[in-house]
């Protein structure tokens, strides 16, 4: 059974065609997901590839990884990235350049914003799990828009329609968010 | 796991008690000593939560899986699964139709009446959020009483709002050694919300209960109270990009880091009681 299960297994996959993306916003970018459901091997691996690509000033939505630490890797451009810790503390604050490459703990929190250069920021992330699993703070199916207004509104001492504002406030968007102007923002 | 403390279970074993204990406006969160060499040894951390009368727990996740069992009271628990949709949901009357269909004379015209009116309205709340129709919406809440179990995931956000007539009590167990974490074998607890808190942990206090510890490690240890100080994960973001990602104002984004907030993670309500989206029982009893 080895020769039918092992040898035969699809070792190759591209992640950069943009016609494979996963998550795509035409003014924020690109994210394409490779894990063992694509590539069966990668279950043998127990890890899993993001390649993403993002527009000048794009910002990638606050999220965690819940079940895997990722290590990204900048292919082109440059971002601002932070990286929190459970203690609320910044434990990476600082630009991502091409050829660079920083880790993101399990359950860390980041946030990157794309440099303003026309080629924006594009980077592969490495993850420790086969289907690594990301959970977004703001956005469509995120951690804020699932609990009920009231008690965001409590948590973070805002008036009811501030609460609203906080849930729905980037709609439809999710993942990698389009810039405030939706143009160039001076460095 | 045989490295992290097993080795010492030869010895004998004893009654454990919370050592650190984290005070907030509306209950109060006990920890136990996870470097016991019991609790080490199983990979597990543990903790006893008390909610007041319409207090809030604050939004969490950790970076493990826990179970929690109610000791006492009731209350409604909200876990986020990412990824998962809002199924509650309450929409604005202002819904438009959903499709166009074939009407006579009298009908049309009534109709185009009612369309005008309804694109006014639409005009009026599409200057804001309310251009998705919906008033709120969120994931299912699960009352808790006396007796129950919640499993919670790792990494999963989650609620607990104490809407009962006493303190809400429950016992929660962490499973660190758990295949869900790959941090090391250390409870962490991510805030979302909520401001400082201050750990306060009586070391004297610490060293009875720690099992197994040298004498020269006692002696070393002072009988002062410990604090350790954690803020929620928002307040570490650059405000401007934190105000820009959720699209509101910077005064908002400054309040969702709550640094200046004191009230600890478990908060009490504003109101009497808060307000959530969940099926009544007279709905439920409503005949079809």
């Amino acid at each position: 059974g080895v020769d039918e299960a092992l040898c035969s297994m699809k070792l190759r996959e591209n992640v950069a065609d943009a016609g494979k993306a996963d998550m795509y916003t035409p003014n924020g970018g690109r994210i394409t997901v490779l894990n063992s459901q694509k590539l069966p091997v990668l279950k043998l691996i127990q890890m899993s590839v993001n390649r993403g690509v993002m527009r000048p000033n794009a910002i990638l939505a606050p999220h965690w990884n819940i079940n895997a630490h990722a290590l990204v890797y900048a292919t082109s451009g440059r971002a601002r990235l932070q990286i929190v810790s459970n203690a609320g503390k910044r434990v990476f604050d600082g630009e991502l350049r091409r050829g660079q490459a920083v880790v993101v703990p399990q359950s860390f929190a980041v946030m990157a914003r794309a440099g303003s250069e026309e080629e924006g920021f594009a980077w592969v992330s490495f993850q420790t799990s086969d289907n690594a699993m990301n959970a977004p703070i703001v956005g469509k199916t995120s951690a804020l828009r699932g609990m009920p207004a009231d008690v965001l509104a409590n948590a973070f001492g805002v008036s009811q329609e501030a609460a609203r504002r906080i849930k729905f406030g980037r709609g439809q968007e999710m993942a990698i968010f389009s810039p405030a102007s939706g143009g160039r923002r001076p460095r | 796991q045989m490295s992290a403390g097993c080795g010492r279970l030869d010895r004998p074993l004893r009654a454990l008690e919370p050592t650190r204990r984290v005070e907030s406006e509306a209950g109060a969160t006990e920890f136990y000593d996870e470097r016991d060499a019991q609790l080490s040894c199983a990979g597990l951390s543990a903790a006893r939560i008390r909610i007041q009368r319409n207090g809030l727990m604050l939004p969490s996740y950790s970076n493990s899986p826990r179970l929690v069992y109610v000791l006492q009271g009731q209350g409604n628990v909200g876990v986020v699964i990412p990824g998962c949709p809002e199924t509650y949901q309450q929409t604005t009357p202002q819904m438009k139709a959903p499709e166009r269909e074939e009407y006579d004379d009298d009908e049309r015209r009534g109709r185009r009446r009612e369309e005008s009116e309804e694109s006014e309205s639409e005009g009026r709340s599409r200057r804001g959020y309310e251009q998705y129709a919906i008033r709120d919406e969120h994931q299912r809440i699960t009352a808790v009483r006396q007796g129950d179990v919640v499993a919670i995931p790792a990494g999963s956000p989650f609620w607990v709002h104490n809407d009962g007539d006493q303190t809400l009590v429950a016992f929660a167990v962490y499973d660190v050694s758990n295949n869900a974490n790959q941090l090391d074998k250390t409870f962490r607890h991510f805030r979302l919300a909520g401001g400082q808190t201050s750990t306060q942990q009586g070391r004297q206090q610490q060293r009875k209960q720690r099992y197994g510890e040298s004498e020269s490690e006692e002696s070393e240890s002072s009988e002062s109270e410990q604090s350790n100080e954690s803020y929620n994960i928002l307040s570490a973001f650059d405000t401007e990009l934190l105000a820009e990602s959720i699209r509101v104002s910077r005064e908002t984004a400054r309040k969702l880091q709550g640094r200046h907030d004191r009230r600890g993670n478990i908060v009490r309500v504003r109101r009497a009681h808060l307000r959530v989206l969940r099926p009544t029982t007279t709905e439920e009893t409503t005949r079809n």
